[in-house]
């Protein structure tokens, strides 16, 4: 019985003829290296629920992708991250919205899972549950990239405008 | 939005989904992401799910439970209750986006309605691929 797994790193792309070959390229090295974390962890005979865990820290790691350090910002110009985790030996799970501060918002979602009797944590509380297991926490700048910013000014410009669009690879990052 | 999902050599299954949510959402929204069984759902037993899309369609549809749902009662494979969903299901919503999934004999479907999905999967390292578009 072998193992198997599966990542995505969003729906939000650029139309294949406005992507460049250096963008693309760099997609792919990232995605590989997300798989690459999830793959080693179940070859070492690793269980699922740590391969999710792991190989989506390495996505939120990366500033591409529209979750942790690459999250898109909201109409007040701060992040709200969501995460959630589930185990599907015993479904388990554990969820956090509206946060900001944790490294790796997945993280925070298991530990609600495996310290508290709860599914979905919000704000504060969440927060709270994080700091008591431990789990990195970094300053708001560690999530600003230029381009999700540049993204946010052109969306409220455009909003502004009435010329807003529905470009899901503006939308979803 | 990112995620994962797993089947390991014992054959339990696991699923991880995180996100930024939508660029210049309103404070306060929540999409499908943490919300067991519209972005997020696995079951060892049928399917584990993490998706990536318009959120509130999501929502309103369950995505991920309604693929493990259509597994269990309609005896669907996972290739035909995802791809129904995807296509079927999120359209009738107006719903954009994909998902990436797994069953419990580790075979992998990556459905998506839209331009493109960032994907990557590996069975075993033998099987291993990275893809944008169709």
């Amino acid at each position: 019985m072998g193992y198997s797994i599966a990542i995505h790193g969003g729906a939000g792309v650029l139309p294949a003829c406005q992507m460049t070959a250096a963008r693309e390229a760099g997609f792919r090295a990232a995605l590989d290296r997300a798989l690459r974390v999830g793959e080693a962890v179940l070859a070492a005979d690793g269980s699922a629920l740590d391969a999710v865990t792991e190989a989506v820290c390495a996505l939120e790691d990366e500033p591409l992708f529209n979750a942790g350090r690459g999250a898109v910002f909201t109409r007040d110009g701060t992040h709200e991250m969501d995460a959630a985790v589930m185990d599907g030996r015993d479904r388990r799970a554990g969820c956090v919205a509206g946060v900001l501060g944790p490294r790796n918002p997945v993280r925070l979602a298991r530990c609600v899972m495996e310290r508290t009797d709860h599914v979905l944590m919000i704000g504060d509380g969440a927060l709270r549950i994080g700091r008591e297991a431990g789990i990195e926490e970094v300053s708001a700048d560690h999530f600003f990239t230029q381009e999700r910013y540049d993204s946010l000014q052109e969306t409220l410009r455009m909003e502004a405008e009435g010329t807003l669009d529905d470009d899901p690879a503006r939308r979803h990052g | 939005t990112v995620g994962a999902v797993a089947r390991d050599r014992s054959g339990a299954l696991a699923a991880a989904t995180s996100t930024g949510g939508m660029t210049a959402k309103r404070p306060g929204r929540v999409g499908d992401s943490p919300l067991i069984g519209a972005g997020t759902f696995a079951d060892s037993r049928t399917c584990a799910i993490s998706a990536t899309g318009d959120g509130e369609a999501f929502i309103r549809l369950s995505v991920a439970h309604e693929i493990d749902a259509r597994m269990r009662l309609a005896g669907e494979t996972l290739a035909q209750a995802a791809n129904h969903v995807v296509w079927v299901g999120l359209a009738e919503l107006n719903g954009s986006g994909g998902l990436v999934a797994i069953d419990a004999q580790g075979r992998i479907t990556t459905p998506f309605n839209c331009e493109g999905m960032y994907r990557a999967w590996s069975n075993e390292a033998i099987d291993r691929t990275i893809a944008i578009y169709q």
